[in-house]
């Protein structure tokens, strides 16, 4: 989680 | 970014225009469950409140903007518009999506990355989005006949999917830890849900007869 683009799906 | 993931995007994006292609041009939107498209608006709106917090890509950030635009679109249209909501298959939509709703929620504030109000949303948005397709499987069944562009959306929304599942293989592969379970389990179990539609979309494009699902 500490990655900043863990979200970088759509 | 990876061509699967790219070509997943894509086939999203044609889904959509697809659906909006079939309710422009026919006026109709007969055999298009409201339940599913209310679902993938909330799923967009819960997962992309990043957009006021992170910024990934201009891609990204133009993509969730289709996304919440143009699903939004479409609900306010099957509600508002006062043609193609006569269309509305209301009575064989009736797939009690509440429950969906309501077992997402609780699911993601079970199993979430971290127990703060933008994560627990996101959670929130996989685990719907996986089991909001349920509605408008229901309803086509139920209708039994499925027209083309009806058909050919729920293929683009499936080849979606497939095409995620390819690219966290990939990604799995070439990038060092990459580890997001909460999206790769719930988007197998999404994908799955398709498996059924797919053989029989597969069987009548075989035969060139018209895609109809069995009771």
């Amino acid at each position: 989680v500490s990655d900043r683009n863990y979200h970088d799906e759509l | 970014m990876n061509i699967f993931r790219f070509a997943g995007d894509m086939m999203h994006l044609t889904s959509i225009l697809v659906l909006l292609l079939k309710i422009y041009a026919t006026k109709s939107c007969s055999g298009i469950s409201l339940k599913t498209q209310e679902l993938y608006a909330l799923v967009f709106l819960a997962r992309y409140l990043d957009l006021f917090t992170d910024f990934i890509s201009v891609y990204n950030t133009i993509m969730k903007l289709v996304f919440i635009v143009s699903s939004t679109a479409i609900v306010w249209c099957m509600k508002r518009d006062r043609v193609v909501r006569r269309s509305y298959d209301k009575q064989l939509d009736t797939f009690r999506h509440y429950f969906l709703l309501a077992a997402s929620f609780a699911l993601a504030l079970l199993v979430n990355e971290k127990f703060t109000f933008q994560e627990i949303f996101w959670a929130f948005s996989i685990y719907l989005e996986a089991v909001a397709i349920l509605p408008q499987l229901v309803l086509l069944q139920r209708s039994g006949n499925v027209d083309n562009l009806t058909g050919q959306y729920v293929f683009f929304l499936g080849a979606y999917r497939a095409f995620y599942i390819l690219n966290w293989i990939y990604r799995y592969f070439t990038e060092t830890h990459f580890s997001r379970w909460i999206a790769c389990i719930s988007g197998l179990v999404q994908t799955a849900l398709y498996a059924d539609f797919f053989y029989y979309y597969y069987i009548s494009w075989k035969n060139n007869t018209k895609l109809k699902l069995p009771a």
